[in-house]
Parts: structure tokens; sequence; C-alpha cells
């Protein structure tokens, strides 16, 4: 069948301006971001830590990564040459988040070019969805997912109205040959002063172009930080939790009552020293009084501290799983004790039953090494679904997905959590080293075995 | 996208651009390229990476490690940078309002 006439084919995708020269005003960047920037993945972590757009197996000359890597924090001011006789709208004035006002966990949105002109046809301004992951400073760190040709991109947020929150500093981290699954940014609020006093100081005429960026936003954003948005409650729940040499995250399930994974606090009685954050920065010492056996597929031990840690909000257990529906991990994979915990995103992927009981939960959320222990959240009600015990590692090719994780429900652990503050008896969380062969197998990633096939004599 | 995000996409679409950077007269030596956002469209400013101005440095990369630097003057990049911008149809600009007047247009199947 013929197509129907029509006008000249266009290049695929959508109908672009064509391109337009344009001016270097400044380079700029931000040494509060470049500060945490060293502090958070320079000294011994250097060696660890990859931002190059290539995979850590990809060629990239020494020389090159080292420029990539001192410029990763830099941004440039372009001025567009205006074109004769040309009526440009003034078009929308961008607004522009302060720094600070977005809370950990807010959705963002990240807008950017993939793989930047090579074909702005079909990638011009893509999008791509997460939250506010962690922030150290200017230093932020979101899980929606960026591909190189995103570096300047913006990332918007869109409470209480649309602003722009940062720009794209890093689209891919690898650490110690991992993919993270974060993209780093820098916030924009900050960046923008640095252009206005640049301009205003640098040329006369230049000056006045100091007052056509744009402003930082006023109430609410303005707001007393304690009217601001505080973010998810839920994040407070989550500790760090150091056993010696290890450290894990934790969940609060009573204010005198921690529980993480038992790789992390492997032995009862063990001296355990549990960091909360929030609402405010507590030490407190506690011990063991109960892991799993090495033998048990539930991955648990339970932590009583020597005193209640006031004021974080006790997560309700959730009750029911439903998969597809929005679920957040909160953990201190990636930075661990450098900063707060990470928030990442995801769906509740699968949720596996054994008798009709959930006995393992799946989440696309990215986990990373020392998320373990860390709660699971319905991003929805807030309710504690589980606690993350790992992510996923292909044997045969060494890749960690950090996409795939497990967590054991807190269905699993909610009546021996309820004995236990009531009575003090462990009998319940005994249970746990006799679970099932069927549960055996799922936690051991295996098949369940076929029926067992009789014997025709 | 949920509700929420309508005016979130629309401001990111809005400023959304790509960057390009290449030498004058050597346009085939390759160019280096990136995201950006416009800033304020009369005069158009543009807030991009930095990444791609690297290897127009007059003083080389390490221009960018002076500690306390948090800015360096559009000329510490040679005279033969050339920049383009690039941008998707504005609400605004005639360009898009005249893609978006053509009523009709389908893509039959064959």
């Amino acid at each position: 069948a013929g197509l129907e006439p029509g006008p000249p084919a266009r290049p695929h995708g959508r109908p672009l301006q064509p391109p337009r020269p344009a001016e270097l005003l400044l380079l700029l960047s931000c040494p509060a971001f470049r500060g945490h920037f060293s502090y958070l993945f320079g000294g011994e972590e250097a060696e660890q830590w990859r931002f190059a757009n290539a995979t850590p197996d990809d060629e990239v000359s020494e020389e090159e990564e080292e420029d990539q890597l001192r410029a990763l924090g830099w941004f440039a001011l372009l001025r567009v040459r205006p074109e004769p006789k040309e009526v440009e709208e003034r078009g929308p004035v961008l607004a522009v988040a302060p720094l600070g006002d977005v809370p950990k966990g807010a959705p963002l949105l990240a807008c950017g070019s993939p793989f930047g002109a090579f074909c702005p046809d079909i990638f011009l301004n893509t999008l791509s969805r997460g939250v506010l992951s962690n922030s150290a400073g200017p230093l932020l760190l979101t899980d929606a997912r960026c591909l190189p040709g995103t570096e300047g991109g913006g990332v918007f947020t869109s409470r209480p109205s649309a602003a722009l929150v940062a720009l794209v500093a890093a689209p891919l981290c690898w650490k110690a040959r991992e993919w993270v699954g974060l993209t780093l940014l820098c916030a924009a609020a900050p960046l923008l002063s640095v252009a206005r006093a640049a301009l205003r100081g640098l040329h006369p005429d230049t000056a006045a172009l100091a007052t056509l960026l744009p402003p930082e936003m006023g109430a609410p954003w303005g707001l007393p930080l304690r009217y601001r948005d505080p973010g998810p409650p839920w994040v407070a729940a989550a500790v760090l939790v150091e056993c010696g040499s290890v450290w894990g995250s934790g969940v609060v399930v009573a204010p005198g009552l921690v529980v993480t994974c038992r790789h992390v606090a492997p032995r009862e009685t063990a001296r355990v020293l549990v960091r909360s954050t929030t609402p405010k920065s507590a030490v407190i010492w506690g011990h063991v009084v109960f892991a799993t056996q090495e033998t048990s597929p539930y991955d648990i031990a339970v932590v009583s501290l020597e005193e209640d840690l006031d004021g974080v909000p006790i997560p309700v257990p959730a009750e029911h799983f439903h998969e597809g529906e929005a679920v957040s991990v909160v953990g201190f994979g990636v930075f661990g004790q450098a900063c707060g915990p990470s928030v990442t995103s995801g769906i509740l992927s699968a949720v596996v039953q054994v008798d009709d009981t959930p006995v393992m939960l799946q989440t696309t959320c990215a986990v990373h090494g020392g998320s373990s222990g860390g709660p699971l959240f319905s991003a929805c009600s807030g309710d504690l679904l589980g606690i993350v015990a790992s992510n996923t590692r292909d044997n045969n090719t060494g890749a960690t997905y950090p996409h795939l994780n497990f967590s054991i429900p807190i269905t699993v652990l909610q009546p021996a959590l309820q004995q236990y503050s009531q009575t003090g008896d462990l009998g319940g969380f005994r249970q746990l080293d006799h679970a099932s062969v069927p549960v055996r197998v799922v936690w051991r990633l295996q098949r369940p075995p076929a029926e067992a096939l009789r014997s025709k004599l | 996208m949920g509700r929420q995000w309508g005016p979130a996409m629309r401001a990111a679409e809005q400023a959304g651009c790509v960057v390009s950077a290449s030498r004058a007269g050597q346009p085939e030596a390759g160019s280096w390229s990136c995201s950006g956002v416009i800033l304020n469209r009369r005069p158009g400013l543009v807030l991009c990476h930095g990444g791609i101005f690297t290897p127009f440095l007059r003083a080389g990369s390490g221009a960018l490690t002076a500690a306390s630097a948090s800015f360096l003057p559009g000329d510490s990049c040679g005279d033969d940078l050339r920049l383009h911008v690039q941008w998707g149809p504005t609400a605004a600009s005639p360009a898009g309002r005249a893609e978006r007047g053509r009523p009709g247009l389908c893509t039959p199947q064959c």
C-alpha cells in the first residue's frame, strides 16, 4: 500500500529546532560539591569508584579518564547567539529549588539526551524517574537511571510545584566493578549562585545577564525547615549496625529492638553498635539476643539495645503483599558510615510463596553491599514489608545485579517479634532455624524438587 | 506518568536541550556533546556539563583542579571552539505551532 502523499519525510522523531550557534560565557563548579565528592569518592575509596562512561572493562585511556574525573563537577554557562529578526518567546520562567529543600526519598524526574548530539531526533529530552536517594550538601544521588550523554541534563521535582533541583554530573557509577545503578547530581541552586557572582564580577556587559538567571523559589520552598516536606517518615527507621569490623543496615522494630541480618551480626551475645541518623544522630550499644543458624534460610539477627532509641517512628508491619506495588529500600549501602542511609525506589517484582505463605520478596530497587538488614517499605502505605537480605550475582560472569534483590517478608518474623516483645521468649525466633525444605530450596534459588518419582515396584 | 508529574514534565521538556562542541574547520575531527538546561530563552542562556570543554582548555584539564576555582572565564578555551545548542519544539516557538497546526497527518500501516 502506498503511503499517503504528505510532507517530505522528516528524519525520524520529533521536529527539532535547527542547531543554534552559542558562545561560552563561563565554566563553573560548586566547590562544596567537589569537597563532598573528594570525601565520599576520594582517598582509599578512589580506586573502587569509576565514573567513566564506559564499563570497567572498556579501554578508556588513563589520561582521558583523569580528564573526565577532573571535569565531573564542572558545568558551563552558554549564551545562544540571537538569530536576526528572531522573535524568540520568553517561554516559561524556570523555577529553581533551594538547596536542601527536597527531602530524601522525594520523587525526581531526570530529562537528558542519551548519547548527546548523536541522534537528538530520537533521544532528545528523554525522561527517567526515580527518587532522591541521598545527599551530602550539593552532591545528590538519584536512582533515576541515566545514560552517557545525559550529563548536564536537568533533574526536576514535582512538589510543591515543578522546579529544577539539580543537573546530572555523572550518569554511571561503578564501585568495585559493580554497576551501582545510581546517578550523581550537582544541585542547581549553588551552581547558579556561582554563575551570578561570576557574571557580576567578570565583565560589565555580562553583569546584566546575572539578573536573567532563574531565581530560587520563594515560599513554600523558603519555609523554615520545620514546615518543609520532611520526606517519608519511614526513612528514619533505618539504622547503621556495626559488629566488630562488619557493618550493615538494620531497622528499628521497637524502641529498644533492631532487626538486621545474621551475616551482619552473626553471634549471639556479640556487642553491636547501632547508629541512627534521624531525627537526630544517636549511637547506642546493644547485643545480639538471637541470630539464626547458618543452616537457616532466613538470614536474620535481633539486637536488644541498652537504651531506647527516642523519636524514631516505629514502622507498621505489613500483613499483605501486592506484587507490582511501589516500594522503597532504605540502607547504608554504597556510602556506609560516610553519610546517612540511601533510599532507592522500585516495585515489588515477586512474592514467592510456599503453601500459600510468602517466604521471599523480590524488588527492582537498587540494593548494594551494606544495605543488608535494611528495611523494605511500601512507598504507598509506608508499612514495613521486609528485611533486605541479598542482591544477585551471576557466578558465571561475575556480574552483580543490584536491581534484583531478596527480602525476608516481615510476616515471617512478626509472630516471633511480638512474642519476644511481650514475654522475652525466644521460642518464636528458634522456629526460624527449622524452616521447611521447600523454604530452604527457595532461598537457595533452586527449583523445588519435582514430586518424588515413585518406584513402579 | 501520574498527574503530579505534568508540570515537572513540561518544565523538563521546555528546558531540555543538547549541546555539541567541535573545532572550527575540523568538524570531522569529531565533536563532544552533552545535555543541557535552557535557563532563559531571551537571551538564550543555557547551563550544560563542563566535560565537553576539557579538550579545548588552553591550560588543559589541570585548570579544573585549582582548589579554590569556582569559575573560569569563557576565554579559558581556545578560539577554535565551536558550540551549538539544539532543542525540541516549544509551545511558544512557531515551528512547534506549525507542526501542531497540520491536522490529518497520520502514519498509515503498510
